[in-house]
């Protein structure tokens, strides 16, 4: 599975 | 969600308004880079394409949503509204200079080998050497309104509180992204120079001139 990628930043 | 983190974006948003504010009152744009507002418009853009593919907070949306119509409404007060303003001789920093290698890196250096993440990647990157044309202008005219410090003050101060932020995230989350990190410092950086002018200059009333 391909890592998804969580930006919680601005 | 941290103090410096949350001082980092209302320093952030600050900035963006501080801008405006100075072109709409003044009905000018003159010693603005419509370059460097181009690139941040162009960040934000390739940043929050996740607006549409991942939900992280209303804040989160809220705010993207408020720096990308900030950014875009900066960028047509330059070259639309009051284009006649626009000091187009001093801002002649070339954007290939900064869009290849930042667009090479950011196909190199990635998270992950997908078309949004490399987008955002792009953005990381690109973020952090947006202020040149404008710092390139200031040094090319040598001297810089004073309102135009405040708006560098904050972006800068932004950054700085943003690296602060990631220290605390550090410790207490075990959060650490390189990419930003990296980046993040690279680009406060860029403005220690700035911030001693503006401490030893500005905020002692003088007018920003450069010898």
């Amino acid at each position: 599975s391909r890592k998804v990628l969580k930006h919680d930043e601005l | 969600m941290n103090i410096f983190r949350i001082l980092g974006d209302v320093s952030h948003l600050l900035a963006m308004i501080i801008l405006l504010v100075k072109i709409w009152r003044s009905k000018s744009c003159a010693g603005i880079s419509g370059k460097s507002q181009i690139l941040f418009a162009l960040v934000f853009t390739t940043r929050y394409l996740d607006l549409f593919t991942i939900f992280i907070s209303v804040y989160n949306t809220v705010m993207k949503v408020i720096f990308l119509v900030c950014a875009y409404i900066t960028v047509y007060m330059i070259y639309m509204k009051f284009h006649k303003t626009f000091d187009r001789e001093h801002d002649s920093f070339r954007l290939e200079f900064l869009l290849v290698p930042v667009t090479g890196l950011s196909f190199l250096e990635n998270h992950s080998f997908t078309p949004l993440e490399i987008l955002w990647t792009f953005s990381i990157y690109l973020e952090s050497v947006a202020i040149l044309p404008q710092l390139f202008m200031i040094s090319k005219t040598g001297e810089a309104e004073t309102i135009t410090t405040h708006y560098l003050f904050f972006l800068g101060l932004y950054r700085a509180l943003y690296l602060a932020n990631w220290i605390w995230r550090y410790h207490t989350e075990n959060f650490y992204d390189q990419i930003a990190v990296v980046s993040g410092v690279v680009q406060t950086i860029f403005y220690c120079d700035f911030f001693y002018l503006y401490v030893t200059k500005v905020l002692k009333g003088k007018k920003l001139s450069l010898p």
